[in-house]
Order: structure tokens, then sequence, then C-alpha cells
């Protein structure tokens, strides 16, 4: 449990960064 | 398990949802378990990360004259920014009780808040783009619109010239987002109208001509005008099609199976 909140924390910021590209891709 | 309609939103949710579901699981299973660690760094990474996504969303939906983007892009943003301050209360929470519940359930919610949240965000984008592709067929749809009037060939030669570009960009929208598609009956369904419609766009600009040709020498006027109708209505219909499929998100059971 504990390495899983901390891989999931990471995949989660991961994630958002991911979100924030494919919208700054789409708006250019 | 969550079905995305397109990969790059598949490829972005999938993994996420994938552990959090397990991790909802795990929690559930370890209610009284052991201590928690220290998560401080990671959801400071998450804070970090959602502060930069929502200035960036914030600016797209300024920036944008896409309405409906407008009214859907805030509430994912702000899902998204208080499902991370959740985050930032149950790491509080867990550095003074490393077994606090409290803590776990705000962890629980905020990582599920912000997939979410980040779900609606590239579903509205998604949508966006599809109405950008929309709107370029419409434009073919009217382009087509105006075959009647073209009754001269000086104006057919200007019909060509002006439609090719709208078609051209419309097959290429087209062919890109069936590429993008995960279901199959979809992107299918887009090839076949797509073909179709590159079928028939010599029979409509030869069924032009030929109706040009029949208007000056006053013979099977009828027959040509009935022809160019029928195809341009056949392009429309497909068209139409194209527009009705790109604008599918949900399955239909049957079709999966």
């Amino acid at each position: 449990l504990r390495v899983g909140w901390e891989q999931l924390l990471t995949a989660v910021a991961r994630n958002i960064n991911e979100v924030e590209n494919q919208i700054l891709t789409r708006d250019s | 398990m969550p079905v995305f309609h397109t990969k790059t939103i598949e490829s972005i949710l999938e993994p996420v949802a994938q552990q959090v579901s397990r991790l909802v699981i795990l929690h559930e299973e370890a209610e009284d378990g052991n201590a928690m660690p220290d998560l401080a760094v990671p959801v400071r990474a998450v804070k970090a990360a959602v502060d930069n996504l929502v200035r960036v969303g914030y600016e797209t939906v300024n920036s944008s004259d896409d309405q409906i983007l407008k009214q859907d892009m805030p509430p994912a943003l702000t899902r998204v920014e208080e499902s991370s301050l959740l985050l930032l209360d149950a790491s509080d929470l867990l550095r003074a009780d490393p077994y606090s519940g409290p803590a776990r359930k705000k962890l629980i919610e905020g990582s599920r808040g912000i997939l979410q949240g980040t779900s609606a965000l590239l579903l509205a984008f998604d949508e966006s783009e599809v109405r950008k592709i929309v709107r370029v067929c419409k434009n073919v749809l009217e382009y087509l619109a105006i075959t009647e009037v073209v009754d001269r060939m000086e104006d057919l030669v200007t019909f060509v010239k002006n439609l090719s570009p709208v078609l051209t960009r419309m097959t290429k929208n087209v062919d890109a987002r069936e590429k993008e598609l995960t279901h199959q009956v979809h992107r299918d369904m887009l090839l076949r109208s797509l073909e179709q419609v590159k079928n028939l766009t010599p029979v409509l600009i030869s069924g032009i001509k030929i109706f040009i040709t029949a208007k000056q020498s006053g013979q099977g006027l009828v027959e040509a005008q009935n022809n160019r109708d029928y195809t341009v209505r056949k392009m429309s219909d497909e068209i139409h099609e194209i527009i009705r499929v790109l604008q599918l998100t949900t399955y239909d059971e049957e079709e999966w199976d």
C-alpha cells in the first residue's frame, strides 16, 4: 500500500502534465 | 473498466484509472492497516502540476471562441483544483497521524476527483476538436448546396477551385479522426462514408459538366439535372453521416459484442 500511493501520486502528476500538453498542443 | 473513445484519452487516463481502482480496493481491504508514508513530496508535485494545468486551462478558456468549451472547462478545472486540495489536506493529516482514516479517505477522493476532472477536461477538448471537424464538413455541404447555380464552364472552374481545398481539408481531418478512435465500428463507418465522398466527387464534376453542355445544346437537360442532383444528394447524405458518426461517443453494447 505504501509504494502504491507514492506511485499513484507520481502517475497522477504525470497524467496532469500530459493533459496540459494536450491542451497546449490542440490550442495552438 | 472505463472505456475511452479516443486513443489519446485512453493512453493518458487508462493507466491512472487502473491504479486508482486498484488503490480503492486496497484501501477498503486495509481500513485498519499499516501506517501510511509521508506523501508530502508527491502531493506537492501533484499540486504544482494542477496549478500549471489550471493556469493553462483558464488561458485557453479566455482565448477560445468556442462557447461550449468555455462553458465546459471551468467546472472541470475546479474539480481538479479542489481535488488537489484534498490531497494536500490528506498529506497534512498523515504527517500528524500516519494511521489517519480521514486522510486515506481524502487521498481516495482527491485521486478520484483529479481523474474525473482531467477526464472531463479531455472530453471537453475532444468535443471541441470534433466541432471543428464538423464545421469543415458543413462547409463542404454549403458548397454542394450551390451546385445548382453552376451553369457555365467558367463557373464550374471556380466551383472546383473552391470546393477542392475544403474537400481535401475535410478528408484529412476525418481521416485523422478515424485513426484516433478506439471504436472499430465507428472507424469503419467514417472510412466507408469518406470513400463514398471521394468516389462521388469526380462523378459530381462530370455531372455538372454534362448539365452545362445539355443546357447549351437544349438536349437531355432534365435527365442531366436529375443525375447531378442525385449525386449532390448522395454526397450530402454521406457527409451528414460523417457528421453523425463524428459526434458519437457512447457505445452501443450490441455493437461492442
